[in-house]
């Protein structure tokens, strides 16, 4: 059965997306077979795979909408072991259409339940808010990974995502762990870098994880060409430190 | 009568709270009297210009929910003609409860018209989404301000951004313009800030600032201090170039 992993923090440009699409590939890299769900109607992990995201039909609106089926979703990539179920722009209406229906937040996670026993991880990167698309990510995960960047604003957020976490888990969803806290962008080099990596141990523990991602330009460079960070620039400490991550999530 | 200017993104972290911020603040620092609304659940033009999340009410919250009057939700900050209507995690619930409400895009607009004749400025910060908060926002304003990150992914939801502009234009709010388009953490060793400022400046035309925010780390490390840049270094390369850009803004 796949380890169900929702990446998520509703403090926008932490490193959510380039986290789920490099966190993916890497995992693929080592031979595990890997489902990236985007979640977020902004398309970027879509596009980070190198999917172009008009011309995704079925997507993941539709399987949430309940006109598609998730098999009839994936999509293969470059990376010969991860697949993606693509979003776009229709996803925005989502949150809205929930509100009304049936089910409204057990509906990924009974769509994912289909195909579970087919992948060794399936990653679900979030919107930055705490919305319906948000808790339907956490419904249907195991285990939440928090990307924090090593910045003031991104420290003020950590307490009301906690609160939801444990909402989900008290009631839709009582197995969801925190998988662990990831430092991103991280500049050793300034002052607040350190300050702020300091009070995330406090608040989280052993829970960070002992992989840092520092800044790094490669790392925002592949996007533009479709390519998560090994298939673009594997020398670049960017994807030395996610295929260092990797090995931490995936050992554990 | 105040210029109102919504400064929204979808994207997240792409500075719309760095710049709702420092161009309040420079406003107040050449003499004119602004009012800085959050509209964003987290929080962060709140503790951004000093003031405690957790020891505001009414905040804008309560406003839109037609609980308390704007009058009675505005607080001074350490500038003298800059105030501020806060808001904190209570605001995370007003997008679903909106949903089932009457006239639920023009409450902010109903709201602030009560005191648009007391201020030079009202500037609105936004979440990183484009739900009922930020529709509240594009309603009241007269003019939309949109930061624009560096990077290859804040250009892929532009168009997004300028259909959601058109709609609100066409329907609730006529008078809706572009006030422009601000290049943020802008490094200019980059390739990459290059290639992207270029798209920007096709994208949007002469809409694009002169001025360009420059990455400034003085400009992350003042939240931490509950300061803006002009009270935390004024002689730092950001609080510079949000003097520069109100300048523009103010002359125009
Ligand atoms: N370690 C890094 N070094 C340099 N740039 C990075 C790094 N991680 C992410 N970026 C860049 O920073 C920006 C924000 O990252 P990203 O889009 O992954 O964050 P996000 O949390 O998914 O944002 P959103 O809240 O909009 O979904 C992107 O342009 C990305 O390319
Ligand atoms: N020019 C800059 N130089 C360096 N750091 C910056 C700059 N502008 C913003 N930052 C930092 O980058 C992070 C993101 O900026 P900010 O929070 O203002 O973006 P935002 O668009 O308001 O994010 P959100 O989408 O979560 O509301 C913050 O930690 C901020 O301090
Ligand atoms: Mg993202
Ligand atoms: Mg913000």
């Amino acid at each position: 059965m796949a380890r169900i992993i929702c990446i998520t923090n509703q403090k926008g440009g932490v490193g959510k997306t380039t986290t789920a699409v490099n966190l993916a590939s890497c995992m693929a890299a080592i031979e595990k077979k890997t489902l990236l769900v985007d979640m977020d109607p902004q398309g970027n992990s879509t596009s980070g795979v190198g999917l172009d995201k008009n011309e995704c039909d079925p997507n993941i609106y539709n399987v949430i909408m309940g006109d598609a089926d998730v098999l009839g979703a994936i999509r293969p990539t470059e990376l010969k072991k991860l697949f993606c179920v693509p979003s776009n722009g229709q996803l925005t209406g989502a949150e809205v259409e929930l509100v009304g229906l049936e089910e409204r937040e057990t509906r990924l996670k009974k769509a994912l339940s289909a195909v579970e026993k087919d992948f060794d991880f399936i990653l679900i990167d979030c919107p930055p808010s705490l919305g319906f698309l948000t808790l339907n990510a956490l419904v249907a995960a195991d285990s939440v990974l928090i990307p924090v960047q090593s910045e003031y604003y991104a420290l003020e957020g950590l307490s009301s995502l906690m609160e939801t976490v444990e909402r989900v888990r008290e009631s839709l969803n009582p197995r969801l762990e925190i998988e662990g806290a990831l430092l991103t962008m991280h500049d050793s080099r300034t002052r607040l870098a350190s300050q702020v990596s300091e009070e995330v141990r406090k608040f989280f523990g052993e829970k960070v994880y002992n992989t840092v991602i520092p800044r790094n330009v490669q790392l925002s460079e592949s996007p533009s060409f479709g390519k998560p960070i090994i298939l673009y620039d594997i020398r670049s400490s960017g994807a030395q430190a996610y295929l260092n991550l990797t090995k931490e999530i995936v050992r554990h």
